[in-house]
């Protein structure tokens, strides 16, 4: 109902901000986009509603699309994925999802449980697994992620793996330490593939604010994030911390979890994910 | 800071004498992009504003205050008045045990905080149970299982296959068996729009009558937090709220919100991911923290 007045008037402008904002766009985002929104029916002779709303639309898909998604690595033998991100979020379930994807594919998945720390992460993976049909390389509680890392990616090269994808546990950005610790496990597989990971994706949960933008950014900086996977859009939140990511640091989305089952994940299409934040 | 950039807005104003309103709403829109920065829900930094605006028109600059720090002291003020008091209780049952379930958006630290919560009664002299009713998500019967384990206390479960509902009650009737004078029970990370997952706290709840009803909030949720934590506490009924993972730099402003809008009362914070990492709530460090 937000287009059904007559004219562009402030009403409509405190609307599409409302509407922004309350998706975790965040403010200078906000500003951005209604200003270039405001700039583009400026040159129109009598802008409606309507035009503004899909000049925001056609703005926010720009956005989005700006970074385009890296090609995946297919010639890389084993591809290696490392995944990263603050606590849960959804990474082991997400690995979960990629690696039914990656095995709908024909593809020979192996993961490594490196969240050597929390209770159960490894009992976890291995569930997954399991029911995904990739094999889990672990070690005991307590072991040097960067050694999981390893064994992986050796076991994945004699078994003639196609895709290797490496479970972090979650750390928030701000422990010096705990990012040390993930540079180490990046350098580890690095020194057995030069190349490698040839992926590095940022699982940020759609319910998460403005803090979602200095995760991207603390992550980036430490590990070279290639991508960005937004989880729990199955639920009322819009994730717009997003449009501030691509905006701002320049990173893809490149798949969206939809809910806790292997199938619920999807390639990031801007163009559904607008119309699902600005209906 | 917030003081800082009102300094600026205010710097104009030479000597001492009473804010106009010009003056005032400059620096409210100062405050207001610091509201939202910090995760405030729209609405309520949109009210907040209106009650800080009300209180700042026509006041005097007090004494050696600058009119910035005059502003930010009504802000303070009106945001401590929304979060409420700090050190709230856990409510104890004088005939234990005392039934106490964490519920809460998947992920957001209910099994880790449960974890907690038994180390922390323990230490106050309780002797816990830790039930583990979420049978949906892979190994967090384990998890919870391995998290008792560490700490030497006991952990209620039947695997995966029977009906959480059942698990709960067999749970709390071991509790009581066993002399255990708080039983807190793990539930599975729902969303408030899935029908049927919530329908199942409602039935846990008619079934068990718990003592304490808290929902776990990520620090780091955004604006979804009010529709979230409002769903919540109007389907199944909260009688507090644990803040987690305040050990990283999310301003927190989610807290804010979900009081204005419920009035629930932050009873913890998760302050870390090892199970002594809880802490007293103090309003007044929070809301330092969403102003910035
Ligand atoms: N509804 C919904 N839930 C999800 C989604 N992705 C993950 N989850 C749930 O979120 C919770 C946390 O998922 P995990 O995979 O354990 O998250 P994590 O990032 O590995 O957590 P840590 O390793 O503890 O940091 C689980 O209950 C998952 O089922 C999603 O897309 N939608
Ligand atoms: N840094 C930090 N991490 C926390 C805190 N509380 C929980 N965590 C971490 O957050 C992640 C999720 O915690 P869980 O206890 O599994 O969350 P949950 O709500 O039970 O998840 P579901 O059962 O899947 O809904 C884990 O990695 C925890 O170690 C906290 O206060 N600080
Ligand atoms: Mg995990
Ligand atoms: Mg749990």
């Amino acid at each position: 109902q937000l287009f059904q007045r007559g004219q562009l008037d402030q009403a409509l402008w405190d609307a599409l901000e409302e509407a922004l904002i309350s998706a975790d766009v965040g403010v200078a985002t906000t500003e951005r986009l209604l200003e270039a929104v405001k700039a583009r029916v400026r040159q129109v002779d009598h802008p409606s509603p309507e035009d503004a709303h899909l000049a925001l639309k056609e703005e926010m898909v720009r956005t989005l699309e700006t970074p385009p998604a890296p090609p995946p690595e297919l010639s890389a033998c084993p591809r290696v994925v490392l995944v990263v991100g603050v606590n849960g979020v959804g990474k082991t379930t997400t690995i979960g999802k990629l690696a039914r994807h990656f095995r709908s594919q024909g593809q020979r998945v192996l993961l490594a449980a490196a969240d050597t720390f929390r209770a159960a992460a490894t009992e976890q993976l291995q569930l997954w697994g399991e029911r995904v049909g990739a094999e889990v390389v672990a070690h005991q509680p307590g072991a040097d992620p960067g050694a999981v890392a390893f064994d992986a990616l050796q076991a994945a090269r004699s078994r003639d793996v196609d895709v290797v994808i490496v479970d972090t546990a979650g750390r928030l950005h701000t422990k010096v330490n705990l990012m040390e610790e993930l540079k180490k496990v990046r350098r580890v597989l690095q020194r057995l593939d030069p190349q490698a990971p040839h992926e590095v994706l940022l699982v940020l949960d759609a319910t998460t604010g403005q803090n979602g933008l200095l995760q991207a950014r603390a992550f980036t900086e430490a590990v070279e994030v290639t991508g960005v996977i937004l989880t729990k859009l199955d639920g009322t939140a819009k994730g717009g911390i997003a449009l501030a990511i691509c905006a701002d640091l320049g990173l893809p989305l490149v798949f969206v979890g939809t809910g806790e089952t292997p199938e619920d994940l999807a390639p990031f299409d801007p163009a559904t994910y607008v119309d699902a934040l600005l209906p | 800071a917030l003081t800082t950039k009102l300094d600026a807005v205010f710097k104009k104003l030479a000597g001492r004498g009473r804010l106009s309103e010009k003056d005032v709403d400059d620096a409210l829109r100062e405050v207001r992009v610091a509201l939202l920065e910090a995760d405030v829900h729209f609405r309520v930094a949109r009210d907040f504003v209106a009650r800080v605006r009300e209180r700042a028109v026509g006041s005097d600059v007090l004494g050696s205050l600058t009119p910035g720090q005059q502003v930010v002291k009504i802000v303070h003020e009106e945001l401590l008045s929304v979060l409420g008091e700090g050190q709230p209780r856990l409510s104890l049952s004088p005939t234990p045990p005392t039934v106490v379930m964490l519920v809460g958006l998947q992920g957001s630290g209910k099994t880790t905080t449960a974890a907690k919560l038994a180390l922390h009664l323990r230490k106050g002299g309780q002797r816990p149970l830790l039930v583990a009713a979420d049978v949906y998500r892979p190994a967090a019967v384990e998890q919870l299982v391995t998290l008792g384990k560490q700490l030497d206390i006991p952990v209620y479960q039947q695997g995966i296959a029977a009906d959480p509902v059942e698990i709960v009650q067999n749970g709390i009737r071991r509790a009581r068996e066993q002399g255990n004078t708080v039983a807190l029970l793990d539930t599975a990370g729902r969303l408030h729009v899935d029908d049927e997952m919530m329908q199942e706290l409602v039935r846990i709840k008619e079934r068990i009558a718990p003592h304490e009803v808290l929902l776990v909030v990520d620090a780091m949720t955004g604006q979804d937090a009010v529709r979230a934590a409002g769903d919540f506490h109007q389907q199944v009924g909260l009688t507090g709220l644990i803040l987690s993972k305040m050990d990283g730099d999310a301003r927190g402003g989610a807290a804010l919100s979900v009081r204005a809008v419920t009035g629930v009362p932050v009873k913890f914070l998760g302050t870390g991911e090892k199970t002594d990492a809880l802490e007293p709530y103090h309003p007044d460090r929070l809301a330092s923290r969403i102003l910035g």
